[in-house]
């Protein structure tokens, strides 16, 4: 364990809860892809199956039920609570996460690091995460005005990623620890957040609101 | 390779 990493891990757990408070709050989810969500959900679970074959860890497991059961009731308010389920802009959150889906499995079918049923599906979760942030992206891009919540929700969720790949340099050097598939995921991941960062970071100084082209 | 087998990360 390194600070870096239990700092990516509290910056993914307090977008998590940004975003509860943000829906529990104002009963509203606008701004907020459900596509995103899904995939999340499918990331968690396709990631998290080894709760119940490897040892448990005092640090690990609670952190995998919590991202486990929060997704979950994520997912569950924007489908079905009567209330927010009717914010969900349905009409713009348009993105083809299918298309994601899809291409993250025949990959992790090919490029994993054991050909083994738990070890390809958490391939196939590192590739999915790295993407399932684009059609929250492009929502983004839609939306006249992105509450704060929001905007706070994505960026903190960009941090997550780009501290762990601080985790990753620092485990490089430290403990001559190597990891491509997660390594390359992440870089990838971090940058599609580049020109979000870009235009965050430029509201935030300006104290203006969080607009994206 | 090794490494990324041991998944001690979340």
């Amino acid at each position: 364990m390194n600070a870096f990493r239990l700092l990516a891990d509290l910056t993914h757990l307090l977008s998590i809860i940004i975003l509860l408070v943000k829906i529990r709050t104002t009963k509203s989810c606008a701004g907020i892809s459900l596509k995103t969500q899904d995939l999340y959900v499918l990331v968690f679970i396709s990631r998290y199956l080894d709760l119940f074959t490897r040892p448990l860890s005092l640090y690990n497991t609670p952190f995998k039920l919590v991202f486990l059961a929060t997704s979950i009731t994520i997912v569950y308010y924007m489908r079905y609570h009567k209330v927010v389920k009717q914010t969900y802009n349905k009409d713009s959150d348009t993105f083809k996460h299918y298309f994601l889906i899809l291409p993250c499995a025949v990959l992790a079918f090919f490029i994993n690091p054991k050909f083994t049923f738990i070890e390809v599906l958490w391939s196939f979760s590192i590739y999915l995460e790295a993407v399932a942030i684009l059609p929250q992206l492009v929502l983004l891009q839609s939306s006249s005005n992105i509450d704060n919540l929001t905007g706070n929700y994505v960026f903190m969720l960009g941090a997550y990623r780009a501290l762990y790949l601080l985790n990753w340099i620092y485990r490089f050097f430290a403990e001559d620890v190597v990891r491509w598939i997660p390594w390359i995921a992440g870089l990838v991941q971090t940058a599609l957040y580049a020109d979000f960062f870009y235009y965050y970071i430029k509201s935030w100084r300006n104290n203006e609101r969080l607009k994206l082209p | 390779k090794e490494d990324d087998k041991k998944h001690d990360e979340l």
